[in-house]
């Protein structure tokens, strides 16, 4: 059963990119075949990879505003069973150009049930806000991922974003589901970070992941080899808990 | 002479709203007067001083969108010479209406110019993205400082927004200076980190801040606190820093 998870939280830096790219490489190394679809015009998970961003390819750009334009002719395979659908610059351009009627919201969707999708995971980037790619994203998943970066800053969105998933889910998408909410960038020896952490399990305790993402410096290392830090640093913690975090979604299929 | 600065970068987390919170405080120790506006639907800015920001009241949304609402009747004293004028979430609504035509985004220009502003330093909180919230902060300003953290994917961006800086020097605002980039959440024992801000300093030599941000965790647990980080932690390294930036700052008056 082919499940499509978004990864969204409208907060800027809190581990969107970073659990996208992970995740995908754990489910993979499971021998999943993973599907990242990159709605960021910072392209960060697309440069991940080592993809030259600046050249002009088939990309999400040309998936959302192109006619009939299929999977097959935007997705590069970038090793395993990983593909990655890449992103570009011109997707700002979308934010600012097609507003949030239902049409636009939908384009997603409509090209991932247009034609045959043979992964068995579908991950989707977006970027900080809450605009029409983050809403393709919500509306187009079974599933969202939000990651919470450990800090209170952080922490004050989650209730605006669960109400956005509530209303997509009202509106345009009834069987879209919240997977759960996950600790990003945690320092153990941070009171700050364990208040956080508290706070977040105590209000939601039904909806937060058991892993928790450490804070790691290889993470941030890892994009810079165009690999995921399952390859680049395979026994650090931070590899550890994205393994972890890839059997903790697999349990649900 | 009284100058307006913006704080900017569509990478979201790079510690835009601590920037303008600390660097805000640390001119106001100087006795300076200062005014901070929060653009951010997020309002991280306004929380930060402990306003609720789920309580209806005048704002920089009406500021932005009333006809002749003036700054008084907007802004909020918080102590010593610092007033902020808060955000709220229906700011948010004006990046999906509005679109980016010249008159959305100069509307903050025109409301700032429209009446006295008896302030000294003028600081523009804005979120991540380059949305009409962003646009309106850049053609408001007469100096953007852009806040890059010293990791990778954080420093990708940085060419692509100093492109959006000089489009907008071009058509809307002539007067508008880099003031400089400003690294943040600087670890001065990862390698990475150093990588990071040789290459920036290398890449962009006159447009540096000497001054760096260093991480530290006293700067994630000041808001809960609502207060800066020269009340919460003076003698902290990045207390010192926001002072050492302030300097940098003032110098040029
Ligand atoms: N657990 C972690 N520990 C340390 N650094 C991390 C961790 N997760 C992510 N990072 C680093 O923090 C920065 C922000 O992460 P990332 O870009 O994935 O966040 P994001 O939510 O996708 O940001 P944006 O809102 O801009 O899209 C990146 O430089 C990344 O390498
Ligand atoms: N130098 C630093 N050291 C450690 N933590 C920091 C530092 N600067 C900011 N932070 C923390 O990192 C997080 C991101 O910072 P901040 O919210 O200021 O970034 P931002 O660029 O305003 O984010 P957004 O793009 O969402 O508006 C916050 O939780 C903040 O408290
Ligand atoms: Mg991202
Ligand atoms: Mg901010």
């Amino acid at each position: 059963m082919a499940r499509t998870l978004v990864i969204a939280n409208q907060k800027g830096g809190v581990g969107k990119t970073t659990t996208v790219l992970n995740l995908g490489a754990a489910l993979a190394e499971q021998g999943r075949n993973v599907l990242l679809i990159d709605l960021d015009p910072q392209a960060g998970l697309t440069a991940s990879f080592g993809i030259d961003t600046h050249v002009n390819r088939p990309g999400s750009y040309s998936f959302l505003t192109g006619d009939g334009v299929s999977l097959g002719r935007v997705l590069i395979h970038v090793g395993g069973t990983l593909a990655v659908v890449p992103a570009s610059l011109d997707l700002a351009s979308m934010e600012a150009r097609l507003g949030t009627s239902r049409e636009a919201v939908t384009r997603l969707r409509q090209a991932l049930t247009r034609g045959l999708n043979p992964f068995d995971y579908t991950l989707i980037d977006t970027p900080p806000g809450l605009g029409v790619l983050t809403a393709n994203g919500l509306v187009a998943a079974d599933e969202v991922i939000v990651p919470v970066q450990c800090q209170y800053l952080a922490m004050r969105g989650v209730r605006t974003l669960l109400e956005t998933v509530r209303h997509v889910r009202a509106t345009l998408n009834p069987g879209l589901k919240l997977a759960g909410l996950l600790g990003t960038m945690y320092r153990p020896e941070s009171l700050h970070a364990n208040e956080v952490l508290d706070e977040i399990r105590a209000v939601f305790p039904q909806d937060t992941f058991r892993t928790v993402i450490p804070d790691s410096e290889a993470l941030a290392e890892a994009p810079v080899a165009a690999v995921s830090i399952l390859e680049y640093a395979p026994g650090d913690p931070a590899a550890q808990a994205y393994r972890a975090l890839a059997q903790e979604i697999i349990i649900h299929e």
